[in-house]
């Protein structure tokens, strides 16, 4: 086995990635070589994963894989119809005699990735989830007037906090809450009361407020506008909230435009036991890195690129442009499997099949319906994937991104196929 | 739409560069 390993590792090539099983199994016990691993830059933030053995939550409320994906497809049905509504909203957008119903909610499950940072003065260490598909970031606060979940962190109190101050109704901070959550703020003596709710019916409700928000030590936000919840239920695991990184002015990104020029960037690990980072500002972009230009006509909260052609094994998929270019693309941070239009998915499946004959599959899981059985293999060879996005930049899939291994005899293709061609 | 997932952004220096409009991908970012 060793020798074959071997021969395999030495045969990498650009149409196959050799990949060690164990690198690609969730790990049990957080890595400490990369716990000690040097953030890129002063104003980086160390990213875990929820469910990873980085991030303290009891075992017992660790999801299993199918109940994971299941969550992931509810977020990727609420993406979708978010977007419906946008775009219904727009066709209607110079008919000034028709009235749509104000958006139902925000509609987005929470995401995989934690950042820790710091709230108030002291500030108080909170790990949230952060989010590229969401505008306003929010924690669960003292004294949970209504409901807060078990979180692993003690609960931020405001009234232990000397910078705290809840924003006024009516405020132009508190009139932005209507974009950058989808509902209407509230009122409840003079103090402007925010909602979110996302597709898989999880919310948050409680006041708006601002306060210190400590990044890192050299990078402090004073008078940061967040949600400070009241009522919180639903799938955010033991996090204390959520940071919204989307394009709303609400979002931290334009909160701290000044101070970092509306640029961030993050790597997220290949296991979840291990680190990855959050880092705001330009200064510490790689300059090997290739871009492709957003479009910023469809809304304020995602992020749509274009995606133009694939490839299995360096050679291009047979897929009509149109079919990229029906319903368009988000990137997304929260969500875990990439979805393709129907037609991309059969494709991209098909060419991926075919060439890992080899191997001898193993049963489906929840959406992922191309899975092996490597539990008598420990390294495996697989087929590159690459996606050619709008400037023609081509970017080649990281072996890790390709698979998604719920145990060694269940390792699946990681992309999953949306359920109509125009979602 | 199309989604590009976390699971296929491992490793990457993903880079959002909201002023310029425009999205990078590093390889071996972390």
């Amino acid at each position: 086995a060793a020798a074959a390993d071997r021969k395999l590792l030495a045969s990498e090539s650009h149409e196959f990635h050799t990949i060690k099983l164990s690198s690609i199994l969730p790990g049990s016990v957080c890595d400490s070589s990369s716990q000690g691993h040097k953030l890129p830059s002063p104003s980086s933030l160390k990213v875990v994963h929820k469910h990873g053995p980085c991030h303290k939550t009891k075992e017992s409320s660790l999801p299993s894989a199918s109940e994971l994906l299941a969550t992931d497809e509810s977020r990727v049905k609420s993406i979708n119809s978010r977007i419906s509504f946008s775009a219904a909203r727009n066709t209607f957008a110079s008919t000034d005699s028709v009235r749509l119903p104000a958006k139902s909610g925000s509609s987005l499950g929470a995401g995989n990735y934690l950042v820790q940072v710091g709230l108030g003065t002291p500030k108080k260490d909170l790990s949230l989830i952060f989010d590229t598909g969401s505008d306003l970031t929010w924690t669960q606060c003292e004294p949970c007037a209504r409901s807060c979940y078990d979180q692993a962190e003690p609960i931020f109190d405001p009234s232990k906090s000397s910078a705290y101050s809840n924003v006024s109704c009516g405020t132009p901070a508190c009139n932005q809450l209507k974009s950058a959550t989808g509902n209407s703020p509230g009122c409840n003596t003079n103090t402007c009361v925010y909602g979110i709710q996302y597709g898989d019916q999880s919310f948050s409700v409680g006041f708006f407020g601002k306060d210190t928000l400590t990044l890192t030590p050299t990078d402090v936000v004073p008078n940061f506008f967040f949600g400070c919840g009241q009522n919180n239920q639903g799938l955010f695991g033991q996090t204390a909230g959520l940071i919204g990184l989307a394009r709303d002015p609400l979002s931290i990104v334009q909160q701290t435009s000044k101070q970092y020029g509306q640029v961030f960037s993050y790597c997220l690990p290949s296991r979840s036991s291990e680190t990855g980072s959050l880092t705001f500002g330009q200064s510490y972009v790689s300059k090997a890195v290739k871009y492709t230009p957003f479009s910023s006509s469809q809304g304020t909260t995602f992020y749509f690129i274009d995606v133009l052609a694939m490839f299995v094994g360096g050679q291009k998929l047979q897929i009509s442009p149109t079919v990229f270019s029906t319903a368009g693309s988000i990137i997304d941070s929260g969500t875990v499997i990439t979805r393709l239009p129907p037609a991309a998915y059969t494709a991209l499946r098909d060419a991926f099949r075919k060439q890992m004959t080899s191997y001898p599959m193993g049963k489906p899981v929840s959406i992922l319906d191309t899975c092996y059985d490597f539990s008598k293999y420990n390294t495996v060879k697989i087929p590159t994937i690459s996606i050619i996005f709008g400037g023609n930049t081509k970017i080649d899939i990281d072996g890790s991104g390709i698979l998604y291994a719920v145990s060694s005899s269940q390792v699946c293709l990681a992309f999953a196929p949306n359920s109509d061609a125009s979602d | 739409v199309l989604i590009y997932g976390n699971v296929q952004q491992k490793t990457m220096q993903v880079v959002y560069d909201v002023a310029g409009n425009k999205l990078g991908f590093g390889a071996k970012g972390c």
